[in-house]
């Protein structure tokens, strides 16, 4: 589907993606732990998108089983929510796993 | 106003009422943490009053300064967020305020 392309495209250009909604707090955890990290991530406010942010967010959910925000992904590779993010920050595996990744 | 009246007499006849959204994790994380201590808290989930909910949470905000959800009340008194309440209960002031009120 055409949605479906968009996303890949938006994975495939970007090595940090977060797919978000401006109001939540864990959205916002999640963006500011990428900060804290000196990394910029590409984010899509859900709830700025009109009738096409619930169609994204079935569509994530079709792609990757999640059906919550935040989602995110790293290099490509879906991460999971803020939780996922935490747990890998604190195990030394988020820093490792962007320093894979090529970021400007 | 009637809203501002309903939500009073919410706060008089119930020792812990907790303004919430069904789906949102900080109101997750604040539901659990009474539970944790042993206390069930009076919900009120904006997100099940169709177009009340924003409404209510209109007037809470007009009410408590507070437009966020979750919005917490112990014996009446405006406590705060998700943060504030795990700040209290983390100094162990919240089960302090909870053991001075009438629960059942
Ligand atoms: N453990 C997950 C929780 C995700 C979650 O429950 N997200 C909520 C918002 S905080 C959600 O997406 N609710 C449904 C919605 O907003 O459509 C995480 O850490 O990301
Ligand atoms: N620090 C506050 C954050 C509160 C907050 O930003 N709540 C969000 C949801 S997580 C909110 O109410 N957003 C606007 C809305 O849902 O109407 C707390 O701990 O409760
Ligand atoms: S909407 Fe409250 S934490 Fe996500």
């Amino acid at each position: 589907s055409r949605m479906e392309d968009s996303i890949k495209k938006t994975l495939a250009d970007n090595p940090v993606v977060i797919y978000s909604k401006s109001w939540c707090s864990y959205s916002m955890e999640v963006k500011a732990l990428f900060k804290r990290i000196g990394v910029q991530p590409h984010v899509i406010e859900l709830d700025h998108l009109g009738a096409q942010g619930p169609q994204l967010q079935k569509v994530l959910e079709r792609l990757t089983g999640q059906s919550t925000v935040p989602n995110v992904f790293i290099g490509g590779k879906h991460i999971g929510g803020c939780t996922d993010t935490v747990k890998l920050y604190r195990k030394g595996e988020l820093v490792t796993m962007l320093s894979e990744q090529d970021i400007n």
